[in-house]
């Protein structure tokens, strides 16, 4: 099962914690007694992307609407600047005592803070983008719920150039989404209900056109008409809702990450 | 958000590179 649950992130932090393990084996190795080098200087980047860093959360913050991301995006950034702390007390021990065991273990809690703390910032940010997928999809769920009332030719007409837009879009995202994704079912998923709900939009359209026509000519299958129409827009709620299941499921399980 | 998330990507990464260097400066020496 992958353990970062997009490709993107994924991408940044696989390097950073292959580097993490690298650290804790070096430090193994280390305990029969070779002295650390001088770290002053990578330890001072690694501060200054940190600093770089949290300007930028700090910035998403502001600008952001979203609620939980204002909420939650703060302590993430707390957990990198005190994970770069702990790298430049560990650096300032060392240079006293190149053997000293403390700055070493500081020195590991801080790489792993700076990936848990990374970690916890960047799958903010992926949250707070996937809530706002989730709101394109529940507007054309709003709009699937109207289509019962939709009883002339000039409101299916209105219907279809509201729809349209909220469809097109959703199809975008959630297609980019499936793409990004590192698990691979919720990929599968995901792109099979997108199809689902491409493919039956047009039928939708086209019984609720149906309908319409039946219901001017006052015929009795007006009855069997609508139950059509709407059986396709609650096949079409079905799977709208099964994407937002699926787009609020994570991929790692909290116990295997640690 | 892509500009956003392009931000918050790229200096995600220029930290992850920076940690990269510290643990392959403690390796070298």
């Amino acid at each position: 099962m992958p353990v970062f649950h997009t490709k993107t992130i994924e991408s940044i932090l696989e390097p950073v914690a292959q580097q993490v393990s690298r650290l804790v084996i070096l430090h193994e190795e280390a305990e029969d007694g070779n002295a650390m080098p001088d770290l002053e200087k990578p330890v001072l980047a690694v501060s200054r992307a940190v600093v770089n860093l949290v300007k930028v959360g700090r910035s998403t913050i502001e600008s952001s609407e979203d609620s939980l991301l204002k909420q939650d995006m703060p302590a993430a950034l707390l957990r990198v600047e005190a994970a770069a702390r702990l790298l430049e007390e560990a650096s300032s021990m060392l240079k006293v005592d190149p053997y000293s065991q403390p700055a070493r273990k500081k020195l590991i809690e801080g790489a792993r803070g700076i990936l848990q703390g990374t970690s916890s910032l960047l799958l903010c940010f992926d949250e707070s983008e996937v809530r706002k997928i989730i709101r394109e999809c529940k507007t054309v769920l709003d709009y699937l719920a109207v289509a019962e009332v939709i009883e002339t030719m000039e409101d299916l007409i209105q219907f279809v150039k509201d729809l349209s837009p909220c469809l097109t879009k959703v199809s975008r995202e959630v297609d980019h989404r499936s793409q990004e994704l590192t698990h691979q079912v919720h990929r599968e998923t995901l792109t099979r209900c997108l199809d689902s709900v491409k493919t039956l939009s047009p039928i939708l359209i086209c019984s609720m056109k149906i309908f319409i026509q039946i219901l001017r000519q006052h015929c009795r299958e007006s009855d069997e008409a609508a139950e059509n129409r709407n059986y396709l827009a609650g096949r079409m709620s079905d799977e709208l809702h099964e994407i937002i299941r699926v787009l609020q499921l994570t991929t790692y399980d909290e116990d295997e990450w640690d | 958000d892509p500009p956003a998330w392009q931000d918050l990507a790229t200096h995600s990464k220029k930290v992850s590179d920076s940690i990269k260097s510290l643990v392959g400066s403690i390796k070298d020496k």
